[in-house]
């Protein structure tokens, strides 16, 4: 499967 | 500050809410868990010892080496929600070095 770019992604807590 | 090494942080769930963002995660160019914003008034920053930018190595003694962003995010969340413990403890470096 292709590299996952998940830089973007933030969870709040 | 920032010269040392890991620190272990523990933060008393004092507030409703952890009350921070964390983005990265492996796979990413962000590999572990990074503090991306502390919101007032929650646990975290009633704590006063975390940072923005600080890497989240261990939370309660799991590494969070390997996990992607989800399974980190994951492992906080039922840190937070758990009534086992009052307490969560990170471990936590101040840089993004290679671990």
């Amino acid at each position: 499967s292709p590299p996952k770019e998940y830089e973007d992604e933030v969870t709040f807590f | 500050s920032g010269q040392s090494g890991p620190t272990l942080v523990r933060v008393s769930k004092s507030a409703n809410t952890l009350g921070i963002a964390v983005e990265g995660g492996a796979n990413t160019r962000q590999p572990l868990p990074r503090i991306a914003s502390i919101q007032k008034g929650g646990s975290a920053h009633l704590c006063g010892q975390l940072r923005v930018g600080q890497v989240i190595l261990e939370v309660n003694g799991m590494s969070l080496k390997g996990m992607e962003h989800r399974d980190a995010a994951r492992v906080i969340a039922e840190a937070f929600k758990t009534k086992e413990k009052d307490y969560i403890d990170f471990l936590i470096a101040d840089f993004n070095v290679a671990l």
